[in-house]
């Protein structure tokens, strides 16, 4: 199964 | 005091009409360096990145910098009454909560100004670090926007591979599968058909269609656009504002759960 992560989980937050 | 004279005013309407469907509201931050703008959708997937630079515009005075948050309804309504070739040009009071937009017909035979009310938006800002990619393939935007719309009446993602042969996009769906190659063309008798894929090692990305196809809508901004894609990182899908700036779309892969 796949599931969406949020881009906050790739990039900090500035 | 902000001033802003932009010749081709039609650009704007390009851009706006690119992310309005995408992001509702955003805050534009002008500065020195132009006008700049960043907004996630509201389920924080996709994000989008804009960067007008200030040698873009004519007339560009900004003394000190600022943020105006407004509805892209709003300011799509407002752009919409701009003719394509209008000159627009923009005004705004360091503390005032509107901004005037004045269009100018190309002949200066017919002046319209529209006064569009600003809001607070509270926005959070991510840092996109500096990446290198593992695969680059600029390609033409029509052809990017043909393959998503295709793939899109077959399923709901796509995987997006890019090997030493080509960039294949992968769907499956109740009908079936459905694969599209696309191969490095530098030969192409016109430019804007051609396809340059640069590869540093084979990746293989899997994200939602319609985020992507929706990225699409800034087709009309350039003949190509570029996909960049890093194992387990967002893929960036940049459209260039001509040599004014840049239209930056990112977005999250889907990860095995």
């Amino acid at each position: 199964d796949e599931k969406q992560p949020t881009l906050k989980e790739f990039f900090q937050i500035r | 005091m902000l001033e802003a004279r932009l010749v081709q005013g039609g650009m704007l309407k390009k851009v706006v009409d690119a992310v309005k469907d995408l992001v509702t509201e955003a805050n534009i931050d002008v500065s020195s360096s132009g006008f700049q703008l960043q907004a996630m959708d509201t389920s924080h997937v996709s994000l989008i990145a804009m960067h007008l630079r200030s040698d873009a515009f004519e007339h560009f005075r900004c003394d000190r910098a600022m943020s105006m948050g407004m509805s892209l309804a709003n300011l799509a309504k407002v752009l919409k009454c701009a003719g394509n070739d209008d000159i627009v040009t923009l005004k705004a009071n360091d503390d005032g909560d509107t901004v005037t937009f004045m269009f100018e017909s190309p002949k200066e035979d017919r002046v319209s100004d529209f006064e569009l009310k600003l809001m607070d938006i509270d926005s959070e800002h991510l840092g996109i670090p500096d990446t290198d990619y593992c695969a680059t393939v600029t390609m033409p935007s029509g052809e990017y926007a043909r393959i998503c719309k295709d793939l899109s009446s077959i399923g709901d993602t796509v995987v997006i591979s890019a090997t030493k042969d080509g960039v294949k996009f992968t769907t499956s769906g109740d009908v079936g599968t459905a694969n599209v190659t696309v191969r490095q063309n530098t030969t192409a008798d016109k430019k804007e058909d051609q396809t340059i894929i640069d590869l540093k090692e084979p990746v293989a990305l899997t994200f939602a269609l319609r985020y992507l196809t929706s990225f699409a809508k800034a087709t009309p901004l350039a003949t190509h656009v570029t996909l960049s894609m890093t194992r387990e990182l967002p893929v960036m899908v940049e459209y260039a504002i001509q040599d004014m700036g840049f239209l930056r779309f990112y977005l999250a892969p889907k990860i095995e759960d």
